[in-house]
Order: C-alpha cells, then structure tokens, then sequence
C-alpha cells in the first residue's frame, strides 16, 4: 500500500512539477509534511513563481492559487488520463496572460488525444478552441443552444459570446 | 473516445428537448451568467452517476426537473464515440470493490458486448444505422420522474435499462468515475487551496 | 434588542429589494426563518432574476450567486455608511453585462460622495473609474506602480492595463 | 473624508518606501497576476487594525514584512482628508464596548483634537504645512519590528504613539471599523453564499 502510494506520488509530484513550470513559469513541487511515514501526514504545494521565493500556496495571490491549483489537477488528470475533460470557469481570476497561456495548453493536450469541453467567458479561451457552443437564455429562463460555431466559419448566431467580455 | 452529443431533456433550466453535438479536440461553451452553462456540465454528471445532487446544487432529485414545463420527467442521454485507438482496461482502474466487480463485468461483457442485441426506444435520427451503433457508439442514458411517493430514478446502458453500479464499472474500463478529476466544477479551483494537507495528500491514496 | 432587530433588517431588507432590483433586474428579498423569534433561526437570500422562479441562493448560476451577494453587501454599507469601499476583484463571476450594471452601479454611488478603491482586471471597471492605480511586479517581484492614469488624460505608463484582459 | 493617500513601506510585496496617491471618487487599481493589487488592501486593513494576519494569508506578523530586502521592519501611513460635511459621531456607531469609550473618548479629544501639538518625523513632503495639518488631514500608521524575541507592533494616531483601542474607538466614528463591510476581499463574494443561513443572520445581529 506504501508502495503504491510512493509510486503515485512520485508520478503526479514528477508531473507537477513539468506543468507549473510551464504553467507559471516557476518551480514547483508537492511535498509531504512526513515523508517516511506519509499517512500520518498531509501533502502540501510550494511553489516559486519567477523570481520570487517559494512560498506555501495560501500566501498566494489570487491568480497565482488559481494556476497552481490548475497544474495540480492536471498532474492528477495526466496520472489517470480520462477520454474527455470538462472544465467549467476555471480561467476566472487569471490575467490576459495567464488565460493565454492555459487556453494553450488545453489546445495543446486536446491536439495530443483528449476531448476538452470547458465553460469559459474569456476571449484567450474562446479563441484558442476549434469550436464553441453558444448558450442564452430565453425571456422565461429557459436554455437555448444557440449553435455551434466552428472557429474558421461565419460566425453566425453566436451573439452570446459578442455580449460577455 | 469522445462525447458525440449530449441530449437534455427537460433537465435544469432545459424545458423541452435540446440536441448538443460536440466533436473531438477543444470546444467551449459561453454564453450570459444563468443561461445554462453549468447546467450542461450538471448534465453530464447526472447521466454518468458522477455525483450527488448536492453537487449540481439541487436540493434533492426532483429540483432537477425543468419547473417551467409541466411535465414531471427529466432524461439526458449522452452518446460517445468509440475510437479504434481507446485504452480499454479490463478492470476498472481506480475501482474500489475491484474483487465484486470481475463477476459483474464477465456478465456484462455478454449482455453489453460489441454484439448484444440493441432495443429501439424514440427515434434517434442522429445517429447511424443500428447495425453500425453497437460498434461504434456507446449510449449513457438517466431518466428521473416525479410521482406523488418520491422521484425515481433509472439508467440505461446502450439502451438497456442497466444500474448505476453496472454504468461505473462499464466506464470506469474507459477511466471515466467518480474518482477522477476530469470535471472541474465552478469554484472547485479554490477548493485545492482551502482543502488541509491531509485531505490533499488523501486525493493521492485515492488513485494510487 | 428584538426591536433594534427588526428594525435594522427592515432597513437592510429594503435596501436589499431596490438594489437588487437595479443589479440584477429582478426581484429579491430577505427571508428570516422565524421572522416571530428571529433569534431561533436564521436569515436566507431569496431571489428571483427576469422571468425566472423565486430561488434561494445555493441553487443559483455563478454569476447570479455574485450578483446577489453584492447586492447583499450593499444592503448592509448602505445601512451602515462608511467614507471609503474597498472592493478586491469581485467582479470576476460576472458576464460582460453584469459587469457593465455593476461598475455603472459604483461610478453612481461614489458621486453622491464615497470614495471606492475598486482592484479589478476588467474593462468595464477600468472604463467607468475616475483614474486607475497601474500595479506591476518587476523582475524580482517587488511590486512597482507605475502611475496614476486619470481618465481622459494620456494613458502614459500604465502597460500593466493592456496586459489584462 | 477620504483616503488621500497610502504609503507602503517594506510591507509585502513592496520593498522600500512606494507613495501612491488617491482621489475622491472611484479610482480601480489593476495590473497582472502576483503584482500587488491585493496586497495594497491587506495595506489598509494592516493600517488600521481591521483584521488579522491570517485575512491577510500570513502566518504571523513577520510575514508581512518584505522577505527580499534585508531591513527588519514594515510600516504602512494612511493620509486621511477631512471633509466640511464629514458626520461625526460622537461615540463609535457600531462599538460594542461604548460605555468604556467614553472616559478614553474624552481623553483622546484633549490629546488628538483640533488644536493638538503635531511632533515631526521622517519629512513628508506631499502633505500640507504643519499648521495646516491637524485642521484638514488625519494619519493613521502602524510599524512592525522583527527582533530575536517576535514582532512588535506600534500604532501612530496623527504622528503621535497610539493603541489599536485608540484607533478603533477614533475611526468608529468615522464609520470605519473591523464590524463593518466597506472591505471586500477577493473571494470573499463566495462567503455570503456558502455561510450557513444563521451566520447571515448574525450579520444583521452585529450591526444593529
Ligand atoms: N429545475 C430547474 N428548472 C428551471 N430552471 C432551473 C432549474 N434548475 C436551475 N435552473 C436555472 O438555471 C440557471 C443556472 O444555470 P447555470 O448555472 O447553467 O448558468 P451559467 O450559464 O453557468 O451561468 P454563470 O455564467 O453565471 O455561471 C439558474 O438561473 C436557475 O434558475
Ligand atoms: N512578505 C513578503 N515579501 C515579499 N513578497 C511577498 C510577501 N508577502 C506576499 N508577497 C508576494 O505578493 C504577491 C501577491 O500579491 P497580491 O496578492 O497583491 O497580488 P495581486 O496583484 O492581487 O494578484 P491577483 O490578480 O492574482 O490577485 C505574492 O506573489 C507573494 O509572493
Ligand atoms: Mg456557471
Ligand atoms: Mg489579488
């Protein structure tokens, strides 16, 4: 059971430590608050954006938790690759910048195999997807798909996405 | 493999039917706040089992039926395309009762497999030929109705009525369950932030 | 004390109805669970946007649950003036209208005489200010601001804008 | 009355001595991820003792002082602006300790008021002549010092030695106070939310 344990985590520390740096182009590592026995323990995320010192991932800035978090769970997702993906807003306190570099590499990974469907309102995500789906909602409150949009083709009736952002 | 479309029927804030195609690669989903975004990913977890009502905000079942229509049933159905190149485990990875689930899965390969007789319920138009169906598409189906002693609640599988248990250990072979944490829900971003070290180191005895 | 209760959650609650009327277009309020002992219970967020039913908050959209609980936090500085607002990026849920409603909403309040000092990354924030706080960090991470932009004048050293969003 | 402006000493993420003026009115402070935005909030409720370290993500007090640049101390001056139409009250609104307040109120109006001595420190060349000083203008400061025993902490209260009693019981009746809710946090939003419906009523408790 240690065993596995130790296996796993040294997966997902190893693929962590590869997404951050270019998540947040920084260090990062996940350690264990008692390595030799590690189940009376907790895991903890340290991270050193460029420049700075490490710093534990509470200290951080907002836009700062919200990558470190993202990588975190993208090393989970690359441990147990899952067919699809749905992400719903994850980009929400991210600078232009930082959504850039997420929008990117969502593409990227989703070129490598994965589906990704993820809700977002922001411009770096929506243009960096091959199509989007256009949701609003009628007068009563109810849903209306409005069309998919292939990135490429006549916009079309996709005045949702004109409206946010 | 990947999801081929998402059917909502009467779910959420969805009065009637909705057809969502998708395809591979990256799609997003936008739209204005409380126009049904999240509700589509609510959708996806409802139909596949993936969480508890609480999660998709609802108080109970019957708060996931549209309350602007009449009528007293919700079904989605999702319809995933196979691809020649899946990873399909024998067991389900990550499955906690991995020893019950060999019997259950040998059953299922002859009731589910690639040439069990498929049922025809509403026409499906979208989808192809049925000789083709059982090759190359996988349906999930949930259905909830209202009735005065409670709501019930039924799967299918590839169009048969099946159980929640039989529809994890079936996807968990394809590593889509409950365990994995490929759907990342509103604010569950923070929730890494906030969690204790112990709760986060407990995530890596759960896949391990 | 039951009488200065009921007396400031009426101030509160109807501050609340005309706020969020204009926030949200739409009609909320504020619900005691034992409005006859309410020290008994507890005090739930009851609202209902354009054409929709009356919801409690938990059940409502990201950006709704923003919304609302704005409109709350204004309910209650309303009752209690104070001569400054400090709001760190709470608009960051909303679509490109709401956040159009909220920063309208603000401009308004600071010309009958409070002072906000509003963090935000958005355009329609930035747009309806009187001047901006331009924040960066350089190399090292030692944050730098690099200038007060008063709107209308040359937009000068502020990159740091055109970064975001 | 209004922020005038805020002066950010070795605090953070600021190193050495940063002055940034602000305005009547509505003014946005922006910038990238990390660079500080929120820090020049965490600036203010360090000021003026409105909340703890931990609202401010520190363990303890040290952590707030700059940890790039040698220097062992930290200090933040806010420069208030008075306003003929400012209401003053003339005992703190939402103080719960009023009644003792009031022997120190008395105190504080012959120490702090009008026409009160004003000593020099550090020059401050964008604030007015001295004269002019108490008449319109009213500073606040706090100080941390990092020694081998712990952190001290000292508050200023116009240019002179001050409690955090002091303070609190002085800006109450500006209105501002650790009880009410002119600071929203970045992710405080959530809060209002996810607070169980007893706590959001004890809310209505505290300031009535
Ligand atoms: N059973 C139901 N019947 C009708 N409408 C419902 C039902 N359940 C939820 N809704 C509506 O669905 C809306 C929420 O939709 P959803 O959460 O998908 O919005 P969203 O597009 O994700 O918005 P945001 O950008 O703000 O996150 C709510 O306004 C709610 O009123
Ligand atoms: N004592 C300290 N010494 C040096 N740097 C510090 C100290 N405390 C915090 N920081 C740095 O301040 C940064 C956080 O700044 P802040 O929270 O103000 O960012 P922000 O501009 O609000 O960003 P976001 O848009 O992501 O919310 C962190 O990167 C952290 O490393
Ligand atoms: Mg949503
Ligand atoms: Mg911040």
């Amino acid at each position: 059971k240690l065993v596995s344990f130790k296996k796993a985590f040294e997966h997902v520390d190893g693929n962590f430590k590869a997404i951050f740096q270019e998540l947040a182009d920084g260090q990062g590592r996940l350690v264990l608050t008692n390595p030799e026995q590690p189940f009376t323990g907790g895991m903890t995320i340290e991270a050193q954006p460029r420049g700075k010192k490490m710093q534990r991932i509470e200290a951080m800035s907002g836009g700062e938790k919200s990558l470190t978090s993202l990588a975190f769970v993208f090393s989970l997702q690359r441990y147990l690759p899952a067919p699809f993906y749905a992400l719903d807003e994850v980009d929400m306190n991210l600078d232009g910048i930082n959504a850039e570099k997420l929008a990117h590499m969502v593409k990227r990974e989703s070129i490598k195999g994965a589906q990704f469907i993820v809700v977002s309102l922001r411009k770096p995500m929506i243009d960096h997807s091959d199509q989007t789906v256009g949701v609003t909602q009628r007068k009563n409150g109810i849903t209306k798909v409005t069309g998919v949009n292939l990135h490429g083709e006549e916009l079309g009736d996709v005045e949702a996405i004109n409206e946010v952002n | 493999m990947y999801i081929y479309q998402i059917e909502i029927d009467n779910f959420k804030s969805f009065s009637g039917q909705t057809v969502i195609p998708f395809r591979k690669g990256f799609t997003t989903v936008s739209g204005p706040n409380g126009s049904g975004k999240s509700n589509i990913i609510d959708s996806i977890l409802f139909c596949l089992g993936l969480s508890s009502s609480r999660v998709m905000r609802a108080e109970k079942l019957s708060d996931l039926v549209n309350n602007l229509s009449k009528r007293k049933e919700a079904k989605v159905r999702i319809v995933f395309k196979k691809e020649p190149h899946d990873r399909v485990f024998e067991e389900a990875l990550d499955s906690s009762n991995s020893t019950q689930s060999t019997v259950l899965e040998q059953a299922s390969q002859l009731v589910l497999g690639e040439n069990a007789p498929v049922k025809k319920h509403a026409p499906k138009p979208e989808l192809p030929a049925e000789s083709a169906l059982s090759q190359d598409f996988i349906t999930v189906s949930r259905r909830i109705r209202e009735s005065s002693s409670g709501s019930s609640s039924t799967y299918y599988l590839n169009e048969q009525v099946s159980t929640l248990t039989d529809i994890h250990e079936y996807l968990g072979r394809y590593n889509i369950s409950p365990g994995c944490f490929n759907v990342m829900m509103q604010g569950d971003v923070a929730g890494f932030v906030n969690m204790s070290s112990v709760e986060r180191r407990k995530i890596i005895d759960e896949i391990a």
